[in-house]
């Protein structure tokens, strides 16, 4: 364990934690993709399979089971919750996330590092988890407007993986025979998709004026 | 090449 890796973590777990805090409180999932939530709940089923069979540490465990409980939560909250529901606009949210399923599992099938059904899904779970945010940024695009703590959502997730590329240079560095392409690219795809984002979430940040997307 | 370590990341 690093401090990038640490970090990243962190990161992570607290971006699921504002949206679940921000559906929780107020009731509301304005502005938020049930699509890309129902991606990454699908990415962390497909990834966390080894959670029963393989025990690599206490935090792992632990932080592998919230991942799950809070995207599954989130996904039910917008899908089942009598009152969240209402807030879910459906139209807006149109992204057609199956074409982006599938191509993850062909590409899965085609490049990867061991053909075994864990490691093949675990590579599905990588390509799918570097596409996941595309319907939440279309859906940005769209409404066009952004309430805070949806655009810190949405920083903190792409912070997150920033915090992970760090984390393997250091580890490439640092450790023998630690080389994993298929992880590496995958996680930079999905780091620069959402560079644009970050780029006028730091100008609405630095003029202190309410984030606006382009149309 | 040894066995892929297991993923050890989240």
């Amino acid at each position: 364990m690093n401090i990038f890796r640490l970090a990243g973590d962190m990161t992570h777990l607290f971006s699921v934690l504002v949206l679940l805090l921000k559906i929780h409180t107020i009731k509301s999932c304005a502005g938020i993709s049930l699509k890309t939530q129902e991606l990454y709940a699908l990415v962390f089923a497909t990834r966390y399979l080894d959670i029963f069979t393989d025990y690599i540490s206490l935090y792992n465990t632990c932080m592998k089971l919230i991942f799950l409980g809070s995207s599954f939560s989130i996904v039910w909250y917008i899908r089942r919750h009598k009152i969240v529901r209402r807030s879910y606009d459906k139209e807006q949210d149109t992204f057609r996330h199956h074409f982006l399923i599938l191509p993850c599992i062909i590409l899965a099938l085609l490049i990867n590092e061991k053909f075994t059904v864990k490691e093949v899904m675990w590579t599905f779970s990588l390509y799918l988890e570097a596409v996941a945010i595309l319907p939440q940024l279309v859906l940005l695009q769209r409404t066009r407007n952004i309430d805070n703590l949806t655009g810190q959502y949405i920083f903190l997730l792409g912070a997150y993986r920033s915090l992970y590329i760090l984390n393997w240079i250091y580890r490439y560095f640092t450790e023998q025979h630690y080389v994993h392409w298929i992880t590496w690219i995958s996680g930079l795809v999905q780091t620069l998709l959402y560079a644009d984002f970050f780029y006028y979430y730091f100008h609405s940040w630095k003029n202190n004026e309410k984030l606006q997307l382009p149309a | 090449d040894d066995d892929i370590a297991e993923h050890d990341e989240l």
